[in-house]
């Protein structure tokens, strides 16, 4: 089973 | 202030074309070097950024950053409003509450103007960190389109493995499978880069809205590495691309 990954846990904010 | 001429209102069109399914508000930023755009998804699942230097336009002056907060479902019923090959110039003042949007017929007999109210949004930028994709494939812009919306007949996941053998994307579902494989071709419309082998799974939904862009750019290049975001984009005329980004699916 799979879930969506979030971009927030990839990139970070300026 | 901000002064931005582009020949044909049509590259206005497919851009709001290719924005306005993943994001409804964004902000257009500015500068000397060109206009830029960069926005998340509400589910913070996709981003899409846009980048138009200098060289897209007829004419470009822009003497202080300015930041547009634009809806892009009015300015695409703006631009609708115009014929394709109508020039159009985008302008606004230093800290302007309003774009406005000048078209002119090819012959200059037809001039219309439109003032788009301007929004105060309040939007993160993320950061995007320099990647090296472990695969880079180039494939026709029409051939992705397709199998984006052949994938999702059968199932809202698509399974995207790439070796040096080819790109292969995978759907499962209650209807049955379906395979398609792609390999590199001599003539050089597909190439296939690859350092290491991979397979991700990514939500199909948002492939098939990345494909609006296919009117860009007859190429699309595919970027995958582990544990990072897919990378999507089409070149606009050169001077200019449309970049999505789309978290895949990890294991539960």
């Amino acid at each position: 089973k799979s879930k969506q990954g979030n971009l927030m846990s990839f990139f970070t904010k300026k | 202030m901000l002064e931005a001429r582009l020949g044909e209102t049509q590259l206005l069109k497919k851009i709001v074309d290719a924005l306005k399914e993943i994001i409804s508000l964004s902000t257009l930023d500015c500068s000397e070097t060109g206009m830029q755009l960069q926005s998340m998804d509400n589910s913070h699942v996709s981003l899409v950024s846009l980048s138009l230097q200098t060289g897209c336009f007829e004419k470009y002056r822009c003497d202080r950053n300015v930041s547009l907060g634009l809806d892009l479902k009015s300015l695409s019923k703006v631009v609708k409003s115009a014929s394709g090959d109508d020039s159009v110039t985008l302008s606004a003042a230093d800290k302007a509450d309003k774009l406005l949007l000048s078209f002119e017929s090819d012959n200059k007999s037809r001039t219309a103007d439109y003032e788009l109210k301007l929004l105060n949004l309040d939007q993160d930028h993320l950061g995007i960190p320099d990647t090296n994709y472990a695969c880079t494939v180039q494939m026709p812009s029409s051939e992705f389109a397709r199998i984006c919306r052949d994938m999702s007949m059968f199932s809202e996941t698509v399974v995207i493995s790439c070796t040096k053998q080819g790109i292969k994307f995978s759907a499962n579902g209650d209807l049955g499978s379906a395979n398609i494989k792609l390999a590199e071709t001599s003539k050089g419309d597909i190439t296939i880069d690859v350092e290491e082998p991979i397979t991700q799974s990514f939500a199909g939904r948002y492939l098939n809205t990345f494909t609006r862009a296919t009117p860009l750019s007859d190429r699309v290049k595919i970027c995958l590495a582990p544990e990072v975001p897919l990378l999507v984009e089409y070149s606009i005329e050169d001077y200019g691309y449309i970049r999505y980004y789309l978290a895949p699916k990890v294991d539960d």
